[in-house]
């Protein structure tokens, strides 16, 4: 099973068309095996990015050379899927 | 005795509790829900579509999908509490009773079976099909890139590897042929409705072209009023218009597919999430996301019923 530990979505708000470029062709990298969650779309709309673990520094170091902004949506993928297979399980006991 | 009143609706499920539980709606509900199998996934599981009629033969139809994106876990799971609304509120609920008693329904719950197991067995946040592409270590294709309209466009990816591979040819998904197939063989299919999460949104074509659908104000102003009523349960804010204005170019979508092949009410839904948890919604919010997206769903439906075409 392919676990998530310490990977992270960020939501990104790109403030102009140059930004919204440069999240595309950041997309498009498959060393950073990046899953975008929500596209980027237009300037001022929220796209939702998860990043694996190995790749967050890298990632961060290049939104903030961009001064593209972002906050931390989720701050750990696995934490959030363990907890949902733990209320899988007791539905299914109850 | 099986009986719905003992599923959990507000808990996700598995491949096989869904499947069985299909199973035991059509038992609580015989002469009004049955259960029909379209095909097969690639991976050889059924497709199975649940059809809500009162009689008549080859009635005009509307058809409900979800699940295509199978770590979309919020719409299957909304999927089997609206069909087990339906099922329920044919005779109480005037407008259902005025829909069912003139038109079938048809609803294919987990449209991405494969996808669907391999979320739960294997990675989560699956989204394709499991199809093997050929000259490539990279598995599946985006079922919602893989119909013959605008198939291969800009708004898809070419790459095997891409999220939103749009696959070898058009239609070379199962699970979207055998769709393509029903509608077409049925021939009286008067709208069609994909649910997808999330990002709060009602969509219409035109995805793969900027030039407005010919139908483009009344699927607009039907839009506007759906999601002032889904908004009106919980507050809960949706956008709407048409794919392309709304997001993205995106092209070989099912409703831009199905719009171009005649049916003309063609709807995609992006359920909740508020922006929290994304594809992770937790199970406590399925029967308040799917409460809300109700009384959305039964305004494109009665409009449906009442503006035949």
């Amino acid at each position: 099973e392919q676990l998530f530990v310490g990977d992270q979505v960020l939501r990104i708000t790109a403030s102009n068309e140059k930004q919204i470029a440069l999240l595309r062709a950041l997309g498009e990298r498959e060393d950073l095996q990046l899953d975008f969650w929500r596209d980027p779309t237009k300037a001022g709309h929220p796209s939702d990015l998860r990043v694996p673990f190995p790749s967050l520094q890298a990632v961060k170091i290049f939104l903030e050379s961009h001064g593209i902004s972002y906050s931390i949506m989720i701050k750990d993928v696995q934490q959030l899927l363990d907890e949902e297979k733990k209320i899988m399980l007791l539905s299914k006991e109850r | 005795e099986r009986s719905t009143s003992t599923f959990d609706f507000a808990s996700y499920h598995t491949l096989d509790e869904i499947y069985n539980w299909l199973d035991t709606l059509v038992a609580n509900h015989p002469g009004l829900v049955s259960k029909i199998q379209i095909g097969e996934s690639y991976e050889k599981r059924p497709l199975y579509v649940l059809k809500f009629s009162t009689g008549g033969s080859n009635r005009p139809a509307i058809w409900l999908d979800t699940g295509i994106h199978s770590r979309e876990w919020v719409t299957q799971a909304t999927g089997v509490w609206t069909a087990n609304k339906l099922a329920e509120e044919y005779g109480r609920d005037p407008s259902i009773t005025a829909i069912l008693d003139s038109m079938d329904i048809f609803f294919e719950i987990v449209t991405n079976p494969d996808g669907y197991a391999f979320t739960h067995s294997s990675n989560r946040l699956w989204r394709k099909t499991r199809s093997i592409n050929a000259g490539s270590s990279c598995i599946g294709v985006d079922p919602n890139r893989n119909w013959d309209a605008g198939f291969g466009g800009s708004g898809s990816s070419g790459s095997p590897c891409s999220e939103t591979y749009r696959g070898p040819y058009a239609h070379s998904e199962s699970e979207v042929k055998s769709i393509v197939d029903f509608i077409l063989g049925h021939g009286n299919v008067k709208a069609l409705i994909s649910i997808h999460s999330y990002s709060q949104m009602l969509m219409f074509p035109y995805g793969y072209k900027s030039e407005p659908a010919p139908d483009f104000q009344e699927l607009n102003e039907l839009a506007k009023k759906a999601v002032n009523d889904l908004a009106a349960v919980y507050g809960t804010k949706y956008t709407y218009g048409s794919i392309i204005d709304t997001i993205y170019v995106a092209s070989g979508t099912t409703v831009d597919w199905a719009y171009d092949n005649g049916v003309k009410y063609s709807y995609t839904f992006e359920l909740r999430d508020t922006g929290r948890y994304g594809f992770l919604l937790p199970s406590s919010q399925i029967i308040p996301t799917a409460t809300e997206t109700w009384p959305a769903l039964l305004d494109i439906m009665l409009h449906v019923q009442q503006h035949p075409y």
